[in-house]
């Protein structure tokens, strides 16, 4: 299985429409491999993106530096999929 | 175990795997052999069945159709379509309202919509979203089934990357769990009211996507909408927003629904499960059975209306 130890799910809330096209552009950042779960749209709608601990740091400088609000919604998806797995294991049982 | 068990016995709370579903499917069936039939519409690229649930208590009747999971990291939504059989075989004869409603109308369910990925969330990739078809000349696999219908296909808020989650495909209908609604859907001919269903930003969408053009059933898919969310929101609280899917969220071309409306089905809608802002689509099993139970009330609310309103 694929292993999603250390990353992090974000939730951005950008106040304007340049805020949201500044996370739209990492959307064409292929390097950041970065998984939108939820697509920049309008302002005050929040956007999720899935981040990996390898681009972490990266990606919030990002949003940082140009002021751009946001959140940690999930500190570690490997350790919600863990126990996930663990609960399916234990139906099983 | 979980295979060799009863409806009566499975564990509705917790997510299954792609063949305990069908397991699931069967017993379902053989349960209730007066209401309850599958329907293989096809098979998927690795040549999985396409099972389709019809619930009908007479011949050549409207139907409407339900399906869950084409994105299949949406877990919550795979798992509530089985909540919904059992829900739909256990109430016909005890509530009145889904009575009339079977009495009527058939109601068509697709659990697992894009099984290869629901298969490769289990075994590779829990957050994989797309089918598992290759595309030529690229080493990204798979195409999101929701951008390869023939409804703007090719227009914004889709890719041409195969690379990226909203890779639109190479043709419309090019996907095999696609095509297979589309054929299915044609040949039936008689489906008046379509629901897919989505995960997890809580909503009730209606077309259309791909452009800004409200369809001339805008206020009357309005108006049924916030009757949905108002009695979804009846049982927990839980808050949705709804309206058309470019006013909503955002511009999406070669969606499913607007497929469907543009087929002449009136009553198309999709809706977005929980949660916002906890866990995404990593929702606690625990959550499953609530999810469904709120969603079945708007379901209700859906069904009913197409019912009442045949056209």
């Amino acid at each position: 299985m694929e292993n999603y130890s250390g990353q992090q799910v974000l939730r951005i809330f950008p106040t304007d429409e340049d805020q949201v096209n500044l996370v739209r552009a990492l959307e064409d950042l292929e390097h950041l491999q970065i998984d939108f779960w939820t697509s920049p749209t309008k302002v005050l709608l929040p956007i999720d993106i899935r981040v990996s601990f390898r681009n972490l740091q990266s990606v919030k400088v990002y949003l940082e530096s140009n002021n751009i609000q946001y959140s940690i919604m999930i500190h570690d998806v490997q350790s919600l999929l863990d126990e996930e797995q663990n609960e399916m294991r234990r139906n099983r049982a | 175990t979980e295979n060799a068990r009863s409806t009566d016995s499975f564990n509705y709370a917790t997510y299954h795997t792609f063949d305990e579903i069908n397991a699931f499917i069967d017993n379902l069936v053989n349960e209730n052999p007066n209401l309850v039939s599958k329907i293989q519409i096809g098979s998927s690229y690795e040549g999985r069945p396409l099972n389709v649930l019809k619930f009908s208590t007479g011949p050549n009747r409207p139907a409407f159709w339900i399906d869950t999971g084409i994105h299949s990291r949406e877990w919550v939504t795979q798992a509530s379509g089985i909540w919904f059989a059992k829900k739909i075989a256990t109430d016909y004869g005890k509530d009145a309202s889904l009575t009339n409603t079977l009495n009527n109308i058939d109601i068509l369910l697709e659990i697992v919509t894009n099984p290869d990925g629901y298969v490769y969330t289990h075994k590779s990739d829990r957050m994989w979203r797309k089918t598992r078809s290759p595309n030529s000349g690229s080493l990204c696999v798979g195409t999101d089934p929701n951008r390869n219908w023939d409804a703007g296909f090719g227009g914004p808020g889709s890719s041409s990357n195969p690379c990226t989650e909203t890779y639109r495909g190479r043709a419309a209908h090019s996907e095999p769990e696609v095509k297979a609604i589309v054929d299915f859907v044609k040949s039936h001919g008689n489906i008046k009211g379509f629901v897919s269903i989505h995960s997890y930003s809580q909503m009730l969408l209606f077309p259309y996507g791909y452009t800004t053009a409200r369809t001339p059933d805008h206020n009357e898919l309005n108006t049924v909408s916030r009757n949905a969310v108002n009695a979804l929101a009846s049982l927990y609280g839980t808050s949705y927003t709804y309206g058309s899917i470019i006013a909503t969220i955002y511009q999406a071309s070669g969606g499913t629904i607007d497929w469907t409306y543009n087929q002449g089905i009136k009553y198309s809608y999709s809706f977005e499960l929980r949660d916002t802002g906890r866990y995404g689509f990593a929702l606690p099993a625990n959550q499953i059975i609530p999810t469904a139970e709120e969603t079945w009330l708007a379901l209700t609310k859906l069904i009913e209306h197409t019912r009442d309103n045949l056209y």
